[in-house]
């Protein structure tokens, strides 16, 4: 049987797998200690955008139904992109423009 | 759905299947055709073709895999992440798990046909889409015995390559370049409307962190300083019950929407519709008039307010009532920012903007005034925010 990566009441392996597929990655690195992020409080808008995504109810808990998506088996590709393409992409930047 | 910004220029693909499953019941004839059905999913709504060769260089190499296998994505043995296939701009390829259990028209296993239907999906430039019912929702959904487009992967892979043809024009090039590889990002120095007239009905940043414009008819999905590809789209594509020109919208901290016009305003969540809506404005936000200029979360205080015409409401839902006697106050309170304004938006980057006839400010929160920039405020939104020169 496939081992669950996201287990019930784990913040840590809910962070990985909203790390992997992408939630995470408009992270301000700055003001957001680890520590922070390790709590209920801290994943809430991470897990409201995956359970936005699979079309769960948004409640910003790591309830049962969320570990239970979470260990769906999926696509490895990210949900959320983010804004900015890889370093080596080929997409031309408006250098002057600075962003917002 | 949602386009990641590349695709193949032409439309005649190659593909190779490298390394074939080490286990499992499959042979390498059953992995061929399971193979060949997955793209043929991919066809049956455009002009694209496929051919298989067994050697050379090939648009898509197709490979079955284990653990770490060089892409520094290490796949993690039975469940959890089956698959996953690199867009057109990073070589279009396809991995599969090769500790899965691959099976072909039986429950049991994982799915081989859907699950190739979908990766292929990205090897033509899709991301994953959050209609649950689409083929390139992440999640697997087990075996069916055809799976097929719904309406968002035909929107989404015709926004990309067009729809299927009568007749097959597409003209087949044998050599394999970088030329082949295209970014469908719109030249947004020429194209889009918002270039010649920058004016908008509405801003908003959604749940998962998009933000879109409304004007018109039309509305536009922001990236970075320009407008995402595939835009604009028609409100009625996609916002279900929501008409055209809109007055104001803005995205409460429970995740939703809220979406107004005239008398009436809507609630969703993302692209979503709320049951039960609309409903008057009188009932949900008791205090504030109708037909209102802007609507947006302060980033100050957390709060929402309202602008119409020189006045502004402040609405505090966790009160009774939600709109204290003391408004509606002057909006010339917050220097710098003038009267009828179009919207406003407390971006992702935590400043409020402010929008109006194609100009927009930044405010400083803590001095309570426009913010002191160089270049000065306001600024044109068509060249800062929307891409245009």
């Amino acid at each position: 049987m496939p081992i669950p990566h996201v287990k019930e009441n784990s913040l840590t392996s809910a962070m990985m797998y909203l790390m992997k597929y992408g939630y995470m990655d408009d992270m301000d690195h700055h003001h957001h200690r680890s520590e922070n992020l390790l709590s209920q409080d801290g994943l809430k808008k991470y897990i409201m955008e995956f359970q936005a995504f699979a079309g769960m109810n948004v409640t910003g808990e790591l309830d049962s139904d969320t570990v239970k998506m979470m260990n769906m088996p999926r696509c490895g590709v990210k949900d959320k992109l983010g804004m900015k393409m890889d370093a080596d992409s080929h997409q031309v930047h408006h250098h002057s423009r600075s962003k917002r | 759905f949602a386009l990641q910004g590349s695709r193949w220029k032409v439309k005649d693909l190659t593909y190779r299947i490298s390394k074939y499953p080490t286990s499992g019941q499959m042979t390498k004839q059953d992995v061929d055709g399971e193979i060949k059905k997955a793209l043929d999913v991919w066809t049956d709504h455009t002009d694209l073709t496929f051919t298989q060769k067994r050697s050379g260089r090939v648009h898509i190499d197709i490979s079955f895999l284990e653990g770490e296998h060089g892409d520094g994505d290490p796949f993690d043995g039975s469940g959890g992440t089956l698959a996953h296939a690199f867009f057109p701009v990073f070589g279009g390829d396809a991995h599969f798990d090769d500790k899965e259990f691959w099976t072909m028209e039986s429950f049991r296993g994982t799915n081989l046909l859907q699950t190739a239907a979908h990766e292929f999906g990205h090897s033509l430039g899709l991301s994953h889409s959050d209609d649950n019912d689409a083929l390139m929702a992440p999640f697997y959904r087990g075996f069916e015995v055809k799976p097929s487009l719904n309406d968002d992967d035909i929107k989404a892979i015709q926004a990309l390559y067009g729809v299927k043809s009568s007749s097959n024009l597409a003209s087949s090039l044998n050599e394999i370049s970088s030329n082949e590889i295209e970014f469908d990002r719109r030249d947004s120095e020429t194209n889009h409307i918002l270039c010649n007239d920058a004016r908008i009905d509405a801003i908003f940043t959604a749940l998962d962190n998009s933000t879109y414009v409304f004007k018109g008819q039309e509305y536009f999905k922001l990236v970075d300083d320009s407008i995402a590809d595939g835009y604009p789209r028609k409100i009625s594509s996609d916002w279900s019950g929501l008409p055209s020109n809109i007055d104001a919208a803005f995205t409460w901290k429970n995740g939703k929407t809220y979406i107004f016009k005239g008398s009436q305003y809507w609630r969703y969540t993302n692209k979503n519709k709320d049951s039960g809506y609309p409903k008057p404005i009188s009932k949900g936000f008791d205090g504030i008039p109708n037909s209102v200029d802007a609507a947006f979360v302060w980033s100050g205080n957390g709060l929402i307010y309202f602008f119409k015409n020189g006045d502004y409401y402040r609405f505090n839902p966790e009160e009774r009532p939600p709109v204290k006697e003391t408004y509606p106050k002057p909006i010339s309170n917050w220097e710098g920012i003038p009267d009828n304004i179009d919207d406003a938006l407390k971006y992702t980057n935590g400043f409020t903007y402010f929008f109006k006839d194609g100009n927009y400010w930044r405010f400083d929160d803590k001095a309570f005034k426009v913010d002191q920039a160089n270049p000065a405020f306001p600024r044109p939104a068509s060249f800062w925010w929307f891409g245009c020169s």
